[in-house]
């Protein structure tokens, strides 16, 4: 559930 | 990309060209915490640097090349062409007691021990904390002029929309980013005083005036 790949949000 | 944070990024954009608007109409920064955007410059060059290595998609960098250069062409209008409408005795918070707690969460919350994961949460941290000087100052001054307030509002909307962006992504995609939402959780609620006193009274119509 965490996100803890690449970041796509500004 | 859902509605929600394309409508996010959109109120950003529109904070910086409401901000541009306020400085080339009045022809002054006056009411403009220099700190705050310089923060914000620290911000997006530590996080947007990625454009460098990393191809998200047009959309992403179009954006991220946006933010990098206006951030840095509104430092040069306030320390260049508009210098004298700057008064730094009024713009005084110790930025310096954000940058170090900041710097020290990142160390500690990271996705990865890296040298660009470790700026990357940085960026988040300082972010979340970037408007304190700028809600200090109009604390300080206790007035405003309305299109400042219109830059706020439109910043704290960014924020405000990442918010349920969030709760959609977790709900279509079974995702969370805790260190992106928790700050961004805080940073909105930094604009909670503020938006009340926009709603209650520059959308009526009146200047913005906290009481004294």
């Amino acid at each position: 559930v965490w996100k803890v790949e690449g970041h796509d949000e500004l | 990309m859902n509605l929600f944070r394309l409508f996010g990024d959109l109120s950003h954009l529109a904070s910086i060209f409401i901000l541009l608007h306020k400085i080339r109409t009045t022809r002054s920064c006056r009411g403009i915490s220099f700190k705050t955007q310089a923060l914000y410059v620290a911000v997006f060059v530590s996080r947007y640097l990625d454009i460098l290595w990393e191809w998200v998609s047009l959309y992403n960098f179009v954006m991220k090349v946006f933010f990098i250069a206006s951030s840095c062409f509104i430092l040069y209008l306030m320390k260049m062409k508009y210098r004298p409408t700057h008064d730094p005795s009024i713009d005084t918070f110790r930025v310096e007691f954000l940058v170090g707690p900041c710097a020290l969460l990142a160390l500690i919350f990271n996705y990865k021990f890296t040298f660009t994961e470790v700026l990357w949460s940085l960026s988040i941290f300082l972010e979340s904390l970037a408007i304190l000087p700028q809600l200090f100052m109009l604390q300080r001054t206790g007035e405003a002029e309305t299109i400042t307030t219109h830059y706020l509002a439109a910043l704290g909307a960014y924020r405000a929309l990442y918010i349920p962006n969030w709760i959609y992504r977790y709900f279509s995609e079974g995702v969370v980013d805790p260190i992106a939402v928790t700050a961004g959780l805080v940073q909105t609620a930094l604009y909670a005083d503020f938006f009340y006193v926009y709603f209650t009274t520059v959308i009526q119509g009146q200047k913005f005036e906290l009481p004294a």
